[in-house]
């Protein structure tokens, strides 16, 4: 565990923490993509399947656990307590074109040819991509509550995080997995338009607003 | 072999 990993994840803890607060806080689940919800859902737990074969800390294991049960909580409050306050008509983006793609890269490039290495493989692109429903409909309403920025910015941030960790561990460890390094890019890439509008307007006291 | 690590990040 190195200082990048460790801020890496927190950052991510962080992230769903402002999401649940959000929701909580406000009843509503205005401005949030469920379907980014269900694929961040489904990316949990394909991935964290190993919870019941392997031990690699309590650390490990209570990091897991909690984001497995905040991301089906996250489902849930969206998709049955909050339902009514869901903005459904703005959260169109098919998902079936990140889910098969996916599944099929994971299929051919992966570690090992086993249904638990493809299925972490599988949850490795699917999260790369996840966030393209929550991206698509920010562009479409063209506007989100600061709070969602905030959510926004450090889920961003912390496959960010990750690549300075895997640098790091690649110099001082000698370890790398290239799967989770390209996947982890291509992750992060996907945010840099909105961390340039978030730095350019949230920090500056101003909505996310895009401009017409 | 690195197939045979448990994948230890998050």
């Amino acid at each position: 565990m190195n200082i990048f990993r460790l801020a890496g994840d927190l950052s991510h803890l962080a992230a769903i923490i402002i999401l649940l607060i959000k929701i909580w806080k406000t009843r509503s689940c205005a401005g949030i993509s469920g379907r980014s919800q269900v694929l961040f859902a489904i990316v949990f737990i394909t991935r964290y399947l190993d919870l019941f074969t392997n031990f690699i800390s309590a650390y490990n294991t209570a990091m897991k656990v909690f984001f497995l049960g905040s991301s089906i909580g996250t489902v849930y409050l969206m998709y049955l307590k909050f339902k009514a306050t869901y903005d459904h008509n703005h959260d169109t983006f098919r998902i079936e074109f990140l889910l098969l793609p996916t599944a099929l890269l994971s299929l051919v490039l992966n570690h090992e040819f086993s249904v638990m290495e493809i299925l972490w493989t599988f949850s490795i692109y699917l999260e790369s991509v996840a966030i393209l429903p929550q991206l698509f409909m920010v562009s479409k309403t063209g506007e989100a509550e600061s709070i969602t920025s905030h959510y926004l910015f450090a889920l961003g941030s912390y496959r960010g995080l990750y690549i300075l960790n895997w640098i790091y561990r690649y110099y001082f460890e000698g370890f790398y997995d290239i799967i989770a390094i390209v996947a982890g890019c291509v992750q992060t890439i996907l945010y840099c338009d909105f961390f340039y509008l978030y730095i350019t307007k949230v920090l500056k006291g101003k909505k996310l607003q895009l401009p017409a | 072999d690195e197939t045979e690590e448990a994948h230890d990040e998050l």
